[in-house]
């Protein structure tokens, strides 16, 4: 998280902590069995990492205390079957499950995230929050669990920014942005999740009840914090029924 | 053949009959027929020397030692006395015959002695005239005569006394066992015959009771003593099982007499004097009567009646939320017969009051238990989640409440027990700043 803070405990209770061969990532708690997460976490040069290699953590703000616990068993992998990215260049449907093999008990620091209606509309420069234990501003992988708040932008500036992207590098291969995600994100950079955070929620809170839920999977970005780019994040709303349709089924 | 009964007919000849007599012979025949008859002697021939009053040789007929006619001579002989054909009847049924001769047989015509028939005869004994010792005809009322004896018998209504002789009023005895009847004394309501023994056995299925109800009109003879009438010459003695005898006697009745046994005995004696008006009863039987089953707590006993007889049923059921106990073991229903012995065939059960059992456990959540006790009927429970962190489905709080059929329910009769759902997205701790 870049430009953001260290969450105190107990205030993001559904961050997870994910270890994929040594690699860090963050997922959400949104069952009392189930996690939630980016695809691209679970599926590496197009394979499904190995259950038994992703190691699940979460219950604390500091890295290194969860790293030192037992990883929870984990029974299941499910990658969005639509998730098809072999060159790095197309992050759509960018969303998985993991079950696990015990059945959560929530207190303070576990709690699961809402999940919204189908296709719920995500307001422009609505203030969400992404956490994550990745790299921070000074490109220093976090320790703290780290939050920062960030706006909703406008799909078509989000589209500028990366068509702008694609111009200032055109030996990269920028990925393509989809209606399966959106942006957040301050034109001026600095703030931005990053490496590391990938998986993590974004979530805004509905005014009524002040529940957070679970709008946005950190995803992608063209680097982290720079000025003129944003955040990349799977829009959890348009998989609703697919997240429902694979808790029920298995 | 001193065993062997008498012939009933036989012949008996003088020595070397049909050849002449011996001399100086003194012979004598006892001749017997069974007792019952007279024994009749029939001469086919008699030719023996004539003499007046038969001096030289004769044939004497006797009976106990009584000589009852002596025979000598000839048919249409001037000398003797001849039999002729008329036969000899005995008055009983022994006859001795002694043949005497003296000591010659004049030649040359010599006589051939004697032939002679005798059978049994039947007495008839009915024809007979009254013993003149005043012990009254043979049969008091009937008399058959039969081959060597007789009997007696007796008009209807009257039965043949021990003595086979004498009749005596029916006593119209013998076992009752119809549920009612009536018994009087013989011939009532004329006075009671002299002699009697009559017995009168009632005895009706067991599980019922005989109760007596003597009419007013009731009289047997007494003897006044300072102690109450005695009962020494007539009575009418109630035999009860397992109780002491009661003999009744004098003018009062003994009106409504319950016996509380299903068989009595009645003994109608009268001696040969004195006077005994009679008596009457109708006997009645009941069923016997159990006791009336002590309340159930917390339940009832069906049908509910004033008594409860032999072969009455009762039920038990327990009021709603109370089980059936006995013996420390529930039982699914109850039913008790009332025995013939007056008992219960089964001890009445208890109502206890059903309990749910533990609630189960609620997954995230637990119960707390609001009224009641050891999760009897109608205690009430509340189920809650561990809260912030679960709630239960629809965020209210749910009470059950143990149910007559063992479960626990909720307010709309489910036994399902709620849900705790996990509460998303609202951490206990915000994230909070001032600084803007």
């Amino acid at each position: 998280i870049m430009g953001g803070e260290k969450a105190p405990d107990k205030t993001i209770p559904w961050q997870v902590m994910l270890s994929v061969d040594g690699g860090r990532a963050g997922a959400m708690v949104i069952g009392d069995r189930w996690i939630m997460t980016a695809a691209h976490n679970l599926v590496q040069k197009g394979k499904l990492v190995l259950k038994e290699k992703l190691r699940v953590f979460m219950g604390d703000n500091d890295a290194e205390k969860l790293a030192k616990l037992t990883p929870l068993g984990v029974a299941s992998l499910h990658p969005h079957p639509e998730y098809k990215n072999p060159d790095n260049a197309n992050y759509n449907h960018d969303i998985a499950l993991i079950k696990l093999q015990q059945p959560l008990t929530f207190h303070a620091a576990i709690m699961p995230l809402c999940l919204p209606p189908e296709d719920t509309i995500y307001k422009t420069g609505q203030i969400g929050m992404v956490s994550g234990f990745g790299i921070k501003e000074d490109d220093i992988i976090a320790n703290k669990l780290r939050y920062i708040r960030l706006p909703v932008v406008d799909g078509n500036k989000c589209q500028a920014s990366v068509n702008s992207a694609k111009a200032a590098m055109p030996t990269e291969t920028i990925p393509v942005l989809t209606d399966n995600m959106f942006c957040a994100g301050v034109p001026e950079g600095g703030q931005d999740s990053c490496t590391g955070d990938s998986g993590g929620a974004y979530v805004l809170m509905e005014d009524s009840t002040k529940r957070f839920w679970a709008a946005g999977i950190v995803s992608w970005g063209v680097g982290c914090g720079q000025t003129g780019r944003y955040g990349v994040y799977t829009r959890v709303a348009k998989y609703i029924s697919w997240i429902n349709k694979t808790m029920e089924d298995n | 053949l001193a065993r062997s009964l008498p012939a009933l007919h036989g012949v008996v000849q003088s020595p070397q009959f049909p050849q002449p007599y011996p001399a100086a012979l003194s012979q004598q025949w006892d001749l017997s027929v069974p007792e019952g008859y007279q024994l009749q002697l029939s001469f086919t021939h008699l030719d023996i020397e004539p003499s007046a009053d038969c001096y030289y040789d004769s044939l004497t007929v006797l009976y106990d030692k009584k000589v009852l006619a002596k025979f000598c001579g000839q048919e249409n002989s001037a000398d003797g006395h001849h039999p002729g054909n008329r036969p000899l009847l005995s008055p009983g049924n022994r006859l001795t015959l002694v043949l005497q001769t003296d000591d010659t047989n004049p030649e040359p015509h010599q006589h051939l002695g004697f032939s002679a028939h005798y059978q049994a005869k039947d007495i008839d004994e009915c024809s007979a005239p009254d013993p003149e010792d005043g012990s009254g005809p043979l049969c008091s009322q009937l008399c058959h005569n039969t081959l060597g004896s007789y009997m007696c018998s007796c008009r209807h209504g009257y039965e043949l006394r021990p003595d086979q002789r004498t009749c005596v009023l029916s006593c119209g005895g013998g076992i009752f066992d119809e549920p009612e009847g009536t018994l009087s004394s013989p011939g009532y309501p004329d006075p009671s015959p002299h002699g009697l023994a009559c017995q009168y056995v009632i005895s009706v299925e067991p599980g019922f009771i005989v109760n007596l109800n003597f009419t007013d009109s009731f009289h047997i003879e007494h003897i006044g003593t300072q102690n109450g009438p005695s009962c020494l010459y007539h009575w009418l003695q109630v035999s009860i099982p397992d109780k002491e005898p009661q003999k009744l006697c004098g003018g009062k009745s003994p009106g409504l007499m319950p016996t509380n046994s299903y068989t009595v005995q009645l003994d109608y004696h009268t001696d040969w004097a004195g006077l005994s008006q009679g008596w009457s009863l109708h006997y009645t039987t009941q069923r016997v009567q159990c006791a009336s089953p002590s309340s159930i707590t917390n339940g009832r006993v069906t049908p509910n009646f004033p008594q409860y007889y032999y072969r009455d049923y009762i039920q038990v059921r327990c009021d709603p939320g109370y089980k059936l106990m006995m013996d420390g073991r529930e039982i699914k229903s109850y039913a008790s017969m009332c025995q013939k012995n007056g008992q219960w065939h089964l001890s009445l059960p208890e109502c206890h009051i059903i309990d749910c059992g533990e609630p189960k456990a609620l997954l995230n959540g637990g119960v707390t238990f609001i009224s009641g006790s050891q999760n009897q009927h109608l205690s009430v429970i509340q189920y809650h989640c561990n809260e912030p962190f679960y709630s239960l489905l629809g965020g209210a709080t749910v009470s059950y409440t143990c149910a007559a059929d063992r479960t626990w329910r909720d307010n709309l009769d489910t036994p399902v027990i709620p849900s705790c759902i996990p509460v998303c997205g609202q951490p206990t701790v915000y994230l909070s700043g001032f600084q803007r």
